[in-house]
């Protein structure tokens, strides 16, 4: 494992835990969007099936576990525990319109045509786009408080982070992944613009105001 | 049985 893979498994685990957090000590999830949420649930649940078959590293097996749980913990507060607070007439975007062609996708071009295959290739496409619905709510409301877009920083720059690491390991180990590769660059350019706008307009806000 | 991805990344 190189520093680049490392720091953004961190980066990952940091985006998180800053959102459960943020909804668990404020005991609110306004401003989440609960489907973006849930589709993170289903790309844990859908790409780490290897855990039933195989054991790879206490590392690997922990941060999978520590990845689910946190997501179903998550789509929890927000479905259940503080659904009060829950802002679904912003949360409109419609997910089986990514969810179908995602899914049409991974039957089509994968690295196997096996069960477990097709759903990690599914898993891989749908997290590349499991932010939309979070982008387009906060599109839609104009703004976002300064915690959750720590929460996407992180999240954003895990995938970032993931993309370095394929370089390093195309350079030292002659690994390469086009799907893995290709999805990680979709997923990176849809937070460029949120990028832009944490850098320059983020510090020393307490909101964060998208022009719409 | 070899896996076709690398199931060590995450």
């Amino acid at each position: 494992m190189n520093i680049f893979r490392l720091t953004g498994d961190l980066s990952h685990l940091a985006a998180i835990i800053i959102l459960l957090l943020k909804i668990w000590k404020t005991r609110s999830c306004a401003g989440i969007s609960g489907k973006s949420q849930i589709l993170f649930a289903l790309v844990f649940t859908s790409r780490y099936l290897d855990l039933l078959t195989s054991f790879i590293s206490l590392y690997n097996t922990t941060m999978k576990v520590i990845y689910i749980g946190c997501a179903y913990a998550t789509v929890y507060l927000i479905y259940a525990k503080f659904k009060a607070t829950y802002d679904g007439n912003h949360d409109t975007f419609r997910v089986e319109f990514l969810v179908v062609p995602v899914g049409g996708l991974a039957f089509l071009v994968n690295h196997d045509f096996s069960p477990l295959e097709i759903l990690w290739t599914f898993s891989i496409y749908l997290e590349s786009v499991a932010i939309l619905p979070q982008l387009f709510m906060i599109s839609k409301t104009g703004e976002a408080e300064t915690i959750t877009t720590h929460y996407l920083f992180f999240l954003g720059l895990y995938r970032a982070l993931y993309l370095i690491n394929w370089i390093w390991r195309f350079y030292f180990e002659g690994f390469f992944d086009m799907i893995a590769i290709v999805a990680g660059v979709v997923q990176t350019i849809l937070y460029c613009d949120f990028f832009y706008l944490y850098v320059t307009k983020g510090e020393g806000r307490s909101q964060l105001s998208i022009p719409t | 049985e070899e896996a076709v991805t690398d199931k060590d990344e995450l």
